[in-house]
Order: C-alpha cells, then structure tokens, then sequence
C-alpha cells in the first residue's frame, strides 16, 4: 500500500525536473503540479500513467488557446511588423513566411526596417532573392519609419497581400529602442488604418525565463498578436511559452526547426507537449 | 528580496546562536527557488545548495547582520568563488599569428563580438586581423567585413573557396603575411547536435592550432546551457566563455551553469551592440544579478 505512495512521489519529482529542465519554471512548475494533484485526487488515480497523462493533457488544452493561424483577409494588404530581441531569428524566419505565403498563392513584399545592424539589409536581401520577394530598402542608417512609409506605399501600388517588415534585434529594456518600434506601428498605423495588423515576436526556443519578460514587456510597449518560437531543433524545449500562453493567451503561429527556407511549422500544442516529455 | 524572503525564516527561530540545520533547509528552499528563476540548471542548483547547507549549517550568527542576510552572504560568495578566477586574460601566446576561434549557437553574438574583440586588442596595441568561417549564412561575411572596416582590422575575404577549413588556414597565411599579430576566427553558428558541423569545428581547431578557443553564450540561455556548453567543450576543450547581451535584464544564471559544467572561465562580458560594449567579467556583479 505504502509502496504506491512512494511511486507518487518519484513521479512528481521526475515531473518537476522534466518541466524545470524544459524551462517552464520553478513556480509555474510548482502550480502545474499541484493542479495535477488536484485532478488526480479528484479522479482517484494514483498511478504514474495517470498522473503523467494529466499533466500532459492539462498542457496541451493550455497550449491549444494559442492554437491560432494566420488567416489573410481577401482583397486587403495585411501588414506583419516582426519585432524581439537580438538574434531570435527574426530575418531568417521572415525568409520563412515569404515562402510560406507564397504557397497559399499570396504575393509578399519585404521592408528592410533593421537600418542599423551591419549588413543586416543584405541578409534579408539574399532571402528576397530565395522567395523571389519584392525589397523595399534604403541606405544602412535611414530611419526605418522612412522605409516602413515607403513599403506601404509599394504595398498598396503594387496590391501586395502580405508586407513583412524586419526591425532590428533589440533588448526590450531600451526605451529609446522600444520607442522606436512604437513610431513604426504609428507610421504603419497613419498609412494603411489597421496596419500593423499583426505584430510577431520572435522567441528562441533556448532562452530561459527572460522569454516571459520579454514577451510582458514588448506588449506592455508596443502589443503582440502572435509568437514564433525559434530554434526548435535544438535541445532546449521553449517550455517557458505554456506560461505565456496560460498567462497571455498569445496565439503562437509558427515554430522555427531549422535554419532552411522550409524550416517553418505552423504550431501545434499536442506536437510541442510530446517533444517536450520525449 | 530573497534576503527579506530569508530573513522571515529566521524571525520565527530568534535566540539561536548558530544557523541551525532546520532554519538553513527552509532557507535553501528560497535560494533554490531564486536560482532556478534565475536560470541556474536545476542540477547546479542541486549541487549548489547542498554545497552551501554545508557551509551554513553551524554557522556563529554573526552580530552585524540577520541570519538572512548572513545566509545569503555565504550564497554571494560562494558563487563568486565558484565563477571568479585569475585566468579571465586572453592566452595570446608568441606566434604570429595568435589564432582566436569564437564558436557557439546560432544568434548568441560570436560574429558582433569578434569585431569588438578585435577592437580590445588593437587598443592593446595589438594588430589584428579578422576572418568569417560562415560560409552558410546569409551575408556572414559582409557582416563581419563592415565591421572590421569600422574598426580598421584586417579582414580576410575569400575570393571564393566554401571549404571553411580551408578560408581559416588561408586566412593564417593572409595574417602571417600582412604582420598581424593575432587572428580572430568568426565561425557560423551551429547546434551541438550536428555531428557535421561540429566536426567542422574539431577540423578547423586541427588546421589553425588555436591560441584561444571561446564560447560564446547568450546571458538568456536557460536550462540548456549545459548541455550545449558540455558538447562544446568535450568536442573542442574550451579556454573560456564569453556571455553575450548581458545589458538585458536576464538573472544571467547561465553564467554559473557554465562554468560548472566546462570548469572553464567566463573571460568577457558582451554589454551592448556597438564594438566597445565588452567588459571583463566581474563575479561579484554577475553573482548579485543572479541572486536578484
Ligand atoms: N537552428 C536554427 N537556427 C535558426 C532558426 N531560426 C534562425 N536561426 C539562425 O539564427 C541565427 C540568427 O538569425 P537571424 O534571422 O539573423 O536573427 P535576427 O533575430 O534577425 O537577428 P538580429 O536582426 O541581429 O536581431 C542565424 O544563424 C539563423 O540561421 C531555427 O529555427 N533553427
Ligand atoms: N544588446 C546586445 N546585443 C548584442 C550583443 N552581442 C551581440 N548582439 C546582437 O545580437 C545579434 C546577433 O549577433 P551576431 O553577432 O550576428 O550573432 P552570431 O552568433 O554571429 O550569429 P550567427 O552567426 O547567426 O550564429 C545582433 O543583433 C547583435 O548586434 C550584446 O552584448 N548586447
Ligand atoms: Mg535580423
Ligand atoms: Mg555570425
């Protein structure tokens, strides 16, 4: 009788770590399981499955809030401004999206907003030229506001159905960064009313419990309407996005598995729980 | 602040004159939990914890300070202990040139922090030449290269050899050549996992015979440092760490994790985006970061 007791506890030390060492977090870990005790005590299970199952399930519903794809309104520009800090992957998962875009027949048009990193407009050149996607750019320096106006305009002469904007990679401690971002949606905003109809933070799937902050911050600031987790063919699990997703309700469109033009998934909860306990 | 989180423990076990064994177990539960949030790995902190319940337990109360923060205290110096060292300088030995290799993930800052270490060393009289490895990302080398015109260094560009092995050995030769006296070597990013790409690395390391080889790691990392840093080190034997875009406000637990699991020392700090944001690293600061 004992015996099965002790089982329990192994099983919720075992949980604990999976889920610490995935990043979720000594505290939302710690509610996590308590609120698999909860249930389990509730159905009167005791057994590791059980308790396992739970958990897994209990994160997936979590996950599936977010479960949210991008849909392209017919006949309007639709606008993404592409924001988060230094070397999540923003450029490259833009690459991504072009392609993407493009097989549900969408034309795509890229703005070269990162003015200030060195050759940052030549990287998203060369994926302009991979997707066979448009360019709006303007010299290393510019005032990316400038370019953004400019790339409306392009969208709107050319009937472009999707405008990606790169910004640069920057730490949403900075306030003069961050207020640069929100002259961007303001300009986008002034240009095309509704624009930016979609404001993508990028997360690295190997960052720790900064991801919270940054996604807090960034929509304290300049507000986020979906989540790309990068990186995800690594290690490192990006557990810490079932905590935003639980607290922010953030759809997170895409997954990052890879430095390729197909590396991009659309983002599945039950998909991301499983790799996790894998 | 863990420190009055510490100091509620104590408060309800006044008039004992040492730090008994049960007020320190309660008391490690908080310093776990500080830890853990502040990306330390959970298998450190383990380690950590049990490393200090030793050095607690026992202990006089001292008269100037509360147990608390007399606890936290022997946590601070105890991770400045652990992360401090007197190797935090570049191993530049007398070959001309001293190779440097910069490996990590992709995105943590190694082709940014080649160019501000180039920049440290010219102020130290040193003439450097710069070389990018990255053959795979999208203008790797045109990064590299307008950063190093920036700062005058020495840039090799391959006229249009891929083999990454070979652009490092020619770009020794471009180094020996022009009189530089030390070669810092930008390598694409890469996973730990990919047996290829490490082997890449194990090949260039054979080719160059490197003074100096560096991992550099994003302040941010969680759980995964380890892993990632393990791979590293077993597969190139490190000389040290460099931990990247500690101007944002991660804990930066990250720091311990590495340099428990490599034994190696973190030798410079990256503090921003323009080419003179490096420090040397300072244990005491990042020690109180973590803590919070
Ligand atoms: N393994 C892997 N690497 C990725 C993924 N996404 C991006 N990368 C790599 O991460 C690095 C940084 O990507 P970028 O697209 O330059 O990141 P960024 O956010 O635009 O960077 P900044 O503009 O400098 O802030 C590059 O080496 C990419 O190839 C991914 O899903 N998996
Ligand atoms: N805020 C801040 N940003 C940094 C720091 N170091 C690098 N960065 C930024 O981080 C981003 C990535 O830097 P890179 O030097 O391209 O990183 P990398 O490791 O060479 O990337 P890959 O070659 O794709 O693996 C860029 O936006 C840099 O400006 C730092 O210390 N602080
Ligand atoms: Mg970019
Ligand atoms: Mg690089």
């Amino acid at each position: 009788i004992s015996g099965e007791k002790v089982v329990s506890r192994d099983i919720f030390e075992d949980l604990e770590e999976i889920l610490i060492a995935a990043d979720l977090g000594p505290s939302f870990t710690f509610d996590l399981i308590e609120d698999m005790k909860e249930r389990a005590k509730r159905k009167e299970l005791q057994n590791p499955e059980s308790l396992k199952k739970i958990m897994v399930d209990n994160m997936t519903a979590i996950l599936k809030q977010s479960e949210s794809p991008i849909v392209l309104p017919s006949n309007k520009i639709f606008t993404i401004m592409v924001i988060g800090v230094n070397g999540t992957g923003k450029t490259t998962t833009i690459g991504k999206l072009a392609a993407f875009f493009k097989q549900q027949n969408a034309s795509v048009l890229f703005a070269a907003a990162d003015t200030f990193r060195a050759a940052a407009i030549e990287q998203l050149e060369i994926w302009s030229k991979r997707t066979e996607t448009p360019l709006i750019k303007q010299a290393m320096g510019a005032d990316p506001s400038a370019v953004v106006y400019d790339s409306i305009k392009a969208a709107k002469a050319r009937n472009t159905d999707v405008l990606i904007v790169d910004t640069a990679g920057r730490l949403h401690t900075k306030t003069n960064l961050m207020d640069e971002l929100k002259k961007i949606k303001r300009v986008m905003g002034k240009e095309l009313p509704g624009a930016p109809h979609e404001i993508l933070l990028v997360l690295d799937a190997t960052t720790g419990q900064n991801a919270l902050m940054q996604a807090q911050m960034f929509n304290a600031e300049i507000g986020i309407s979906g989540l790309v987790l990068t990186k995800l063919d690594g290690t490192a699990k990006g557990g810490i996005v079932v905590r935003i997703a639980k607290e922010m309700k953030t759809p997170i469109r895409f997954i990052g598995v890879g430095e390729k033009i197909d590396d991009l998934r659309p983002f599945n909860g039950r998909e991301f729980v499983e790799a996790l306990f894998a | 602040s863990l420190t009055d989180k510490l100091d509620n423990v104590f408060k309800t076990l006044k008039g004992r004159g040492i730090l008994d064994e049960e007020s320190v177990r309660i008391a490690l539960k908080d310093i776990r939990l500080a830890l853990l949030e502040a990306d330390v790995n959970f298998k450190i902190v383990k380690e950590f914890t049990e490393d200090v319940r030793t050095r607690a337990v026992g202990k006089e109360v001292l008269e100037s300070i509360t147990p608390g923060q007399q606890i936290v205290k022997i946590v601070h110096d105890r991770l400045v202990e652990l992360m401090g060292t007197e190797e935090s300088q570049l191993k530049l030995e007398n070959r001309f040139p001293s190779p440097i290799m910069l490996v990590g993930l992709q995105g943590c800052g190694k082709t940014t922090t080649a160019a501000k270490l180039a920049h440290l060393l010219q102020k130290r009289q040193r003439r450097t030449a710069l070389v990018s490895a990255d053959v795979y990302r999208p203008a790797a080398m045109e990064q590299l290269r307008v950063l190093g015109d920036k700062i005058g260094a020495g840039v090799y560009v391959p006229s249009d050899e891929k083999d990454p092995v070979k652009i490092c050995s020619s770009a020794m030769e471009y180094a020996k050549s022009g009189g530089y006296d030390t070669l810092i070597i930008d390598t694409a990013g890469r996973l730990h996992i990919d047996k290829e790409l490490m082997d890449e690395l194990k090949k260039i390391k054979r080719a160059v015979n490197p003074s100096e080889i560096l991992f550099v790691a994003d302040s941010m990392t969680g759980q995964d440092a380890v892993t990632v840093a393990e791979s590293f080190n077993q597969t190139l034997s490190i000389d040290g760490v460099v931990l990247t875009k500690v101007d944002g406000d991660a804990r930066g637990g990250a720091a311990l994790s590495l340099r428990k699991v490599t034994g190696k020392p973190i030798k410079f700090i990256g503090t921003g985006e323009k080419i003179d944001a490096i420090e040397a690293f300072h244990p005491e600061r990042m020690a109180s970061r973590i803590l919070g």
